[in-house]
């Protein structure tokens, strides 16, 4: 579904080159459920934006359903992402301006699902992540949870088939936290959707099948969670 | 050292009325370790604005120092916070056309430190946390973590009698959080610093003396942390 071939991702910064990502080579198919983990810096959300075609390469290829992302013009790649992923960003990236409703709204919009079916389906997912309470609140107006959990909604509200999450539940508490690893967790056995979820915390990862660990920029491990 | 008479946050939103926080009384002693603790949206970080002197009551009063806030006019009440009181954010407030090095430094120009030891100790506080390979990266250059950690040391940065931190290690990996909490735990055993955190996980109000647990913006407990 998502192939890396020999990923780079550098940043010049005046003399000093900095490597976020060396030689990466990954394949994510269909139906995974693979957590990305590793220290602070190590290169995950640089990897998320990248699978999540958000982001070019420096160096090597990636394929989303079999097509070299780089031969593809900006608006053929933002239709191909648009309807397959959904991306809930490390730093919720909602648009200020906009209630809560109108920003998981955004994506069905874009889409252009009807604006009576596009509601109900942006309201039963604030509904799911427990905001019915504040569909009408600007981000300004929310918690740091509050605000990560629009970002939750939002990144479904078109039902894709892939679902990029960078720390989902970094701003949660326990409760809360379980309560959407819950539905990610349903989402990939019940619905099939791939699921690849950045986290730090261990216990978060043991609802994925796959972990796939990061150092310095480069994949040190890559293996089956046996629990799952 | 700070305490909150009957206080209220309330915001109005519309016809609706949203109470952030319930008639809070509490007392903050000099010394103290306290982590706030509670469900996303039950008015932590409303809390830590007030404690901050960020923000005023809807209701009731506030005092640091034996001093009602509402009676200082803004410069002193900004004056008597910039010396006593270091806080890191929930979403880190970094200045983003400044690198780490100058958001670090700037507390210490506002507090007049001559240039040589201002960039002494932000360069020290920066190395505490790990950043010293990327203290002229912007924030839009440094991952989620790194931009915590470098507001926490600009929270250090004028060796402040009291530190407010809102999740200060939401998006560090473990090995770093650790790494971050035993500096928090090392100002208050050895320093004696007032530490007042914000944490949604357990183990991490582990390292806290007494914990304060709000719910639906009222304080439903109140202990001390007997493993401290
Ligand atoms: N400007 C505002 N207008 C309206 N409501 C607000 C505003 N700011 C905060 N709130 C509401 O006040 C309540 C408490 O918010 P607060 O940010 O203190 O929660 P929190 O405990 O820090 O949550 P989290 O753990 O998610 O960070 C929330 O329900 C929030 O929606
Ligand atoms: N625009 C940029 N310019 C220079 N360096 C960058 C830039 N963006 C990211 N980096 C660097 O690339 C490295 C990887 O960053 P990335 O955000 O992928 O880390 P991460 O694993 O997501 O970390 P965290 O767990 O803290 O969120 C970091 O060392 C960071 O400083
Ligand atoms: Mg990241
Ligand atoms: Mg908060």
């Amino acid at each position: 579904l998502i192939a890396f071939r020999n990923v780079w991702k550098t940043y010049q910064m005046g003399e000093i080159q900095v490597n976020a990502l060396k030689d990466v080579s990954v394949e994510f198919k269909k139906g995974e459920f693979a957590a990305i983990i590793g220290p602070s810096g190590s290169g995950k959300s640089t990897m998320m934006n990248l699978v999540g075609c958000l982001d070019i390469p420096s160096k090597g290829s990636i394929f989303l359903k079999d097509q070299n992302i780089a031969q593809l013009d900006e608006s053929d790649l933002a239709g191909l992402r648009g309807g397959t992923i959904g991306f809930v960003f490390q730093q919720y990236n909602l648009i200020p301006g906009m209630t809560a409703l109108e920003n998981v709204l955004l994506p069905l919009e874009i889409q252009e699902i009807d604006d009576a079916p596009a509601e109900k389906q942006a309201k039963e997912l604030l509904a799911l992540v427990g905001l019915s309470d504040h569909i009408r609140h600007r981000p300004s107006q929310l918690s740091g949870g509050q605000q990560q959990r629009v970002s939750i909604a939002r990144a479904l509200a078109c039902s894709p088939e892939v679902v990029l999450a960078d720390e989902p539940t970094g701003a949660l508490d326990s409760v809360t936290g379980s309560e959407v690893m819950a539905i990610l967790h349903r989402l990939w056995k019940e619905n099939g959707k791939t699921i690849i979820m950045v986290t730090h915390d261990m216990h978060l990862a043991q609802y994925a099948r796959r972990h796939i660990e990061l150092k310095d920029g480069a994949i040190i491990r890559d293996e089956i969670n046996e629990n799952q």
